[in-house]
Parts: structure tokens; sequence; C-alpha cells
């Protein structure tokens, strides 16, 4: 599912 | 990955490291505040969840495992380890830190991206790291001695979200305007903090 944004980081 | 995010999370690693070292060679805790350790864990380990659903990158799963085992391992030398448990601060590391858990659960349930469990878990770890170093920074205030490692430790942990808002803004201007105002409030909160910390850290 699409990682909602911002969630990439640490 | 831009350079002030890069720049942050090795800032972060380094404050952790330099902890860990501080306990390790000097098989002592005191003047670090084990509810504020206690916090970051449970801040990670609701944010890091998505270990093991979401593949984001090899570099974003080994900084997880390490921030997570780095932070256990802390609370668990401070809570079992025969030697450092005993010079922990435990009348002075008073502050109420379940309240801060309590508020940061009760701000995730309204704001957040989405009404979901994980939405709500990592709203809810934005919220608590913003204020996790609080009881630390009390107990510096009450503490005569601060020892330089543990000076040095929460410098580092104040610097890392400063550069992370560096990162907010860069990522802000390139890659379009999404909303980012949990991170960026909570960001905010969580460097301004540090303020008087910085403040007479760098007047010492």
């Amino acid at each position: 599912d699409d990682v909602v944004d911002g969630h990439d980081e640490l | 990955m831009n350079a002030f995010r890069f720049l942050g999370d090795m800032t972060h690693l380094f404050s952790v490291l330099v902890l860990l070292l501080k306990i390790y060679a000097t098989k002592s805790c005191s003047g670090v505040s084990r509810k504020t350790q206690e916090l970051y864990m449970v801040v990670f380990l609701a944010r890091y969840m998505d270990l093991f659903t979401d593949y984001i990158s090899l570099y974003n799963s080994v900084m997880k495992v390490v921030f997570i085992t780095s932070s256990a391992a802390i609370v668990w030398c401070m809570r079992r380890h025969p030697q450092v448990r005993r010079t922990y601060d435990k009348e002075q590391d008073t502050f109420r830190h379940v309240v801060l858990v309590a508020a940061a659960f009760v701000l995730a349930l309204i704001f957040n991206e989405r009404f979901t469990f994980r939405e709500i878990c990592w709203a809810f770890s934005i919220y608590l790291e913003a204020v996790a170093i609080l009881p630390q920074l009390v107990l510096l205030q009450r503490g005569r001695n601060v020892d330089n490692l543990t000076g040095q430790y929460v410098f580092f942990l104040g610097a890392y979200r400063a550069f992370y808002i560096l990162n907010w803004i860069y990522r802000y201007f390139t890659e379009g305007h999404h909303s980012r105002w949990i991170s960026w409030l909570s960001g905010l909160v969580q460097t301004g903090l540090y303020a008087d910390f910085f403040y007479y850290y760098f007047l010492r």
C-alpha cells in the first residue's frame, strides 16, 4: 500500500 | 534522501553511540534520565512497526533496527545491569513521563494523517518524541555534575531534529507541497525545547 508521504523518514 | 536528512540521521545515531559509550566506558548512567530512554524506546517501537511490512530501503531498515536495539539496550542496562543500575539517580529522575505518553496518545487520536492504527501510532511517536527529552532536561537542571558525555549526548540529540527541519524545508521546495504539518510542528516544538539547553551548553 502507498506509504503516506513523509513516512519514508526515520 | 538529501544531505540534511542524512546528516540528521548520522547526528541522531552519533548521539546514541555517545550515550552507549558513556554507559559502557564509565559503567555508570549518572546524569542520564531512564524515563527519557524509556520514552525513546516507545517512540521507536511505535514508529518502526512497519519494519516488517514496508521495505523502503536497506538503509532505512538497518537504521530502524539500530535505533530500536540501542534504545532497548540502554533501558536494559539502566534497569538490569548490576553495576550500571546502581548509578541511576532514581530520586532525581522524577518527571511523570506517563503524562507525556497519555497526552501524545490523545493528540494522536485527534490529529493524524488518517484514522488508522498505523497512522495513529506514527503520529503518537512523533508527538511523544517531541517531548521525550523533558525528563532528561529536568534532570540536567537538577544535577550539578553534568558530565561531558551526557551533555554531548543531549546536544547531538537536539541537533538531529534541527537538521530534519532543514530536510523538510528542502523537500518542501524540491518535492512539492506535501502536508507534513504533524512533523513540522512537532519538530519545531522538539528543537525549541532544547533552546535553553543550547544556550547554557554554549555559554559553559
